[in-house]
C-alpha cells in the first residue's frame, strides 16, 4: 500500500523535522517583514497541508486562484541529512484575500507526496493506474491524521486541509484556506 | 510494500529531477574552485547513491571512515515544488583518500527513503519491524535499480552501491566507494 508508506515518509522524513521550528520562523520572518504580529493571527501560525482528492497538484497556488498572492519565503533551515550537508528545508507565505478584500497571511504548501502518488498512476510500470489513486489519497490522509494525532513534536502546529474535486469556482481554493484560517481564530 | 513506493517515489520526487543538471553542477563547481578538468575523471562525475543493506545511516559520510572529508556543496539548484517556491537541491562533495594517500573527489549521498525503513522499523505503529527492513532494503534496490535502467532522463549519471553490513574495518566506506569509482576510469 504506497499510500501509507508515503505519509510515514512524509511524518519521519518531514513534518517530525520542520513543525517543531515553525513558530520560530514565523517569528523571524514577521520581525524582517515588519508584520505586527498582530497582523498574523495566532491560530494560522500553523503549516496548512492541501490534500487534494485527484491528486491534481500545482507548483504555485496563484496559479490556482487569482484571491492568492505568493509573499515571501520563510527563512530556511538547514539540517545535515543522510550525507547532504545542510539541506534545506522551507515554505513559502502566500497572502489570500477575502471577500471582503481583507487579506491574511499563511504558510501553505500541497502534500508533497501527492506528486509521486500521481506521477505513479501515469507510469504503466509503476503498478497502479488512475481508479486506484482517488482510494490512495484517502488512504494517505487517514494514515497521516492518525500519525500526527499521536505525535507530539507536531500537535497543533499543522492542519490538514482534504480539498474536493475542484468545482468550477475560481476562487475555490482561497475560500477553502480562509475557511480552516477562520475556524482557528 | 513500503519500499517499492519509496524507490519509485526517489526517482519520481528527486532523482529525475536532479540527475540531468549534475554534470552541469559539477563543471561549475570546477570552475569556482579551481579544480582543472582532469582532477575529476569522466567516470566519477555521477551521483554515487549508497544502500547500506541494514538501513544504517549516518549523516556526515566522515563520521563513518577517517579517509573521507567533506569538500563543499555543489551549486544549489531551485525548483518551484507543490508551492514551495525555489524549494533547493543541493549534492555535497567529498574527498576520499585511497590507501596510496591519493585524494579523489565525488559526490556522494545515502538513499535518504532508507532513514524512512529504518525509522519505520522502529515505531510500532507503523506496521513493520527489524527482520522485514532487510528485504525492504533489498526491495528498494531492486526497484530503484529497474526504475533507473529504464530511465532516460537518468541513464549513466549515477552509481547505486550496495553495502553489505559494517564490518571492523575502519575503512570499509572509502574502499567501497573507490572500488566504484575505479571501476569507471
Ligand atoms: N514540501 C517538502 N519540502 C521539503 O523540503 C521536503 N523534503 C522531503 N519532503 C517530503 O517528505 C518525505 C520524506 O522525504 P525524504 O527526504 O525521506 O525522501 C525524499 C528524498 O529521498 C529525496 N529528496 C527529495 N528532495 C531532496 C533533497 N533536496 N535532497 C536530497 N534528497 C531529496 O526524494 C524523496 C522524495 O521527496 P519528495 O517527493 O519531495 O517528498 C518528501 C517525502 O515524501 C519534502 N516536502
Amino acid at each position: 500500500n504506497v499510500a501509507h508508506g508515503l505519509a510515514w515518509s512524509f511524518y519521519l522524513g518531514y513534518l517530525r523535522l520542520v513543525l517543531p521550528h515553525l513558530e520560530q520562523s514565523i517569528a523571524a520572518f514577521c520581525a524582517t517583514h515588519q508584520l505586527n504580529n498582530t497582523s498574523w493571527g495566532r491560530g494560522s501560525r500553523k503549516l496548512l497541508i492541501l490534500i487534494p482528492l485527484n491528486a491534481n497538484i500545482s507548483h504555485k497556488l496563484e496559479d490556482e486562484d487569482e484571491n492568492i498572492q505568493f509573499y515571501d519565503n520563510l527563512p530556511n533551515n538547514e539540517i545535515d541529512r543522510a550525507g547532504v550537508r545542510g539541506r534545506v528545508y522551507k515554505h513559502s507565505v502566500y497572502r489570500i484575500m477575502d471577500e471582503n478584500r481583507k487579506v491574511h497571511e499563511c504558510v501553505v504548501e500541497y502534500a508533497t507526496p501527492l506528486l509521486t502518488l500521481y506521477n505513479m498512476s501515469q507510469e504503466s510500470s509503476a503498478g497502479f493506474g488512475e481508479p486506484e489513486r482517488r482510494q490512495q489519497v484517502l488512504l494517505f490522509f487517514r494514515t497521516l491524521q492518525d500519525i500526527l494525532e499521536h505525535s507530539l513534536e507536531c500537535r497543533n502546529r499543522y492542519k490538514l486541509i482534504l480539498l474536493n474535486d475542484e468545482q468550477d469556482d475560481p476562487h475555490f481554493l482561497s475560500k477553502a484556506i480562509l475557511r480552516h484560517l477562520e475556524q482557528q481564530e
